[in-house]
């Protein structure tokens, strides 16, 4: 099964 | 002193009907840009990111940055007490831990303030990146509305492919499958029927349906909704707000492991 990405794995903290 | 008026009150109370079950609580940001908002959901597996400009308001103050932390299903329910035709005024003062929503009929005989405690949120913002997109996708937001509630009866993630062909929608689960597609069509009578696929390259990416959906509460805010999809990088799902800005949904991909 597809795992679910997280959004904080493709946009960084500023 | 912050006081924004926004004649077209209703558009408020739509953007906050589509965002109130994806993120529960939220600082706005008020600047001389204007009346801005970045979210998560729980699960940090999408986010929202709302801008009302400041030109789009009929009288725009904001002395200083402000950020008001909000609860939205709250904020959501005082706002629902606002006609569809109303003028809405948020009214906040510097420092302080109330915000206040006017409401007044368009024939100003009847004036209501609603008065909302305001929260303090420790909210991450996300730097979001100029990304070039792999295909753009332009489509009637209700018809995009009605692929997401019909694929979710069959299963509970949508494989959105573009290619030359169009774009499709595709779903399985425990009764079958369904695949939709649909082509570009950008001769029709109104512009806002049209479905207009730019595509650099193919691209084919796995979402859950249960967040499509839920972005699709956004449906009454346009006629159009955008899509744009690259690999390795978040769905963007956008619906532009009347003159005044827009509502973006991101979604992480589901990847296959």
């Amino acid at each position: 099964d597809a795992k679910q990405g997280n959004i904080m794995s493709f946009f960084k903290k500023v | 002193m912050l006081e924004l008026r926004l004649l077209q009150g209703s558009l408020l109370k739509k953007v906050l009907e589509s965002i109130k079950d994806l993120v529960t609580e939220a600082n706005f940001d008020c600047s001389a840009t204007g009346f801005s908002l970045q979210a998560m959901d729980s699960s940090h597996v999408a986010l929202v990111a709302l801008l009302l400009r400041s030109e789009g308001f009929e009288h725009f103050r904001c002395d200083r940055n402000i950020s008001m932390g909000m609860k939205l299903v709250n904020m959501a329910m005082m706002l629902k007490c606002a006609g569809n035709d109303d003028i809405i005024t948020i009214k906040a003062d510097d420092g302080g831990d109330t915000v206040t929503f006017m409401f007044e009929s368009p024939n100003q005989d009847k004036i209501a303030d609603f008065e909302m405690k305001l929260m303090n949120i420790d909210s991450e913002h996300l730097g979001i990146p100029e990304a070039e997109y792999q295909a753009i996708v332009r489509m009637p937001s209700s018809e995009f509305a009605r692929i997401c509630k019909d694929l979710s009866t069959i299963g509970d993630t949508v494989i959105i492919s573009v290619t030359k062909e169009g774009v499709k929608f595709s779903t399985k689960g425990d009764i079958g499958t369904a695949n939709i597609v649909c082509r570009q069509n950008a001769t029709v009578d109104k512009p806002e029927d049209a479905i207009i696929i730019e595509m650099k390259e193919p691209v084919s990416l796995t979402f859950a349906l249960r967040y499509m959906n839920s972005f699709t509460k956004a449906t009454p805010l346009a006629n159009i909704v955008t899509i744009s999809l690259s690999s390795e990088l978040p769905v963007v799902v956008e619906y532009k707000i009347a003159e005044m800005g827009y509502i973006r949904f991101y979604l992480a991909p589901k990847i296959e492991e």
